[in-house]
């Protein structure tokens, strides 16, 4: 069978779905201050799935959706913040002034923050001593 | 503030695989 770090090696995603992978690249990704990007991402992953038929589902939506959007994306220096686009991050701003939490409204911003780490923070982790040193 | 960042964590941690 192929070891799960060869597997990390085919896609972001297989990396991503993978414990020890996901520990890793995130391990990689504070050595290079993004480690909020993989935090953010698997929020917005966490904040789709959850549930709203559990009592007081929506007052908790509320409540992760304006948390999400303080921690990741209202700091304009966080490094979430500043590779969003302007107009992503107004949408979310906009969706939590008026209290409109729909669960895909961080779908867009997850998408920038996945396209910046396929494009960079990937093949980067890929060469980098710590995943070559692990396997 | 702790609840808010208990909750956040909680989120992450639901999104991410179990082990297998």
């Amino acid at each position: 069978p192929t070891p799960p770090y060869l597997k990390w090696a085919e896609s972001l995603h297989s990396l991503l779905d993978d414990q020890d992978g996901i520990h890793l690249f995130r391990t990689f990704l504070k050595q290079e201050d993004c480690g909020d990007m993989l935090d953010f991402w698997f929020a917005c992953s966490g904040f789709r799935k959850l549930e709203t038929s559990e009592s007081q589902g929506e007052e908790k939506k509320l409540k992760l959706a304006k948390a999400i959007y303080k921690k990741y994306i209202l700091d304009s220096n966080g490094i979430v913040s500043r590779q969003i686009k302007p107009a992503t991050k107004s949408f979310i701003k906009d969706c939590v002034a008026r209290l409109h939490i729909d669960p895909a409204m961080f779908d867009q911003a997850q998408t920038e923050i996945q396209t910046m780490m396929e494009e960079n923070t990937y093949p980067l982790f890929l060469k980098s001593d710590i995943y070559l040193e692990y396997t | 503030i702790d609840s808010e960042d208990d909750l956040l964590q909680e989120c992450i941690s639901s999104a991410m695989p179990k082990k297998k």
